[in-house]
């Protein structure tokens, strides 16, 4: 899993 | 969404109704760095840039445009307010905040995730919330006595990040996703420098008495 964490946080 | 991450939107959310509240029920803003409003006012505007781009979901865009709109609203208060302006302790709020958001600026242009304009401008926002604290502490330790819902506001912005941090930590272990770095590193430096406050603020709550900072 490389994939970063989306920005979906506040 | 997870219960870490609702529980640090939520004291992140009463942090500021308790900041609205000592401000509209004192008509005071004595003890409120102005220059910590201002920060963070910028942490929000440079975050948020997506509030009209991506939709995420109603709590998200929701809760974007009341972090905006407080942060905004309080600087415009403690500024151009003719009751509270007066109220302001601008000899004691004298921390030169702008090297703060020249340091974010620079840091934001050497480390970020991708160059582009709002991944920038997300490692921005994320430098400047760490340290966006710092002016609200040291008016903290000049001014003395701390009153009650000053002490809370800072306890609550403090506690929402370390919420923050156990999210992190929960979805690195049950998402394929990893937080960058960036968000940790800056989140462990944003929960440290509470560090002492709550240590005070801890010893104030269990002798039951006035929070003191040593000055």
């Amino acid at each position: 899993w490389n994939h970063v964490l989306p920005h979906d946080e506040l | 969404m997870n219960i870490f991450r609702l529980a640090g939107d939520m004291t992140h959310l009463f942090s500021v109704l308790v900041l609205l509240l000592k401000i509209y029920a004192t008509k005071s803003c004595s003890g409120i760095s102005l220059k910590t409003q201002e920060l963070y006012a910028l942490v929000f505007l440079t975050r948020y840039l997506d509030l009209f781009t991506d939709f995420i979901s109603v709590y998200n865009s929701v809760m974007k445009v009341v972090f905006i709109s407080s942060s905004v609203a309080i600087v415009w208060c403690m500024r151009y307010h003719p009751l509270t302006r007066r109220t302001y302790d601008k000899d004691l709020d004298t921390f030169r905040h702008y090297i703060l958001v020249g340091v974010s600026i620079i840091l934001a242009l050497l480390f970020h995730d991708r160059f582009t304009f709002r991944e920038v401008f997300w490692a921005f926002s994320i430098y400047l919330e760490a340290v966006a604290i710092l002016p609200q502490l040291v008016l903290l330790q000049r001014s003395g006595n701390v009153d009650n819902l000053t002490g809370q506001y800072v306890f609550f912005l403090g506690a929402y990040r370390a919420f923050y941090i156990l999210n992190w930590i929960y979805r690195y272990f049950t998402e394929n996703h990893y937080s960058r770095w960036i968000s940790w590193l800056a989140g462990f430096v944003q929960t440290a420098l509470y560090a002492d406050f709550f240590y005070y603020y801890f010893v104030s709550w269990k002798n039951n008495a006035k929070l003191q900072l040593p000055a």
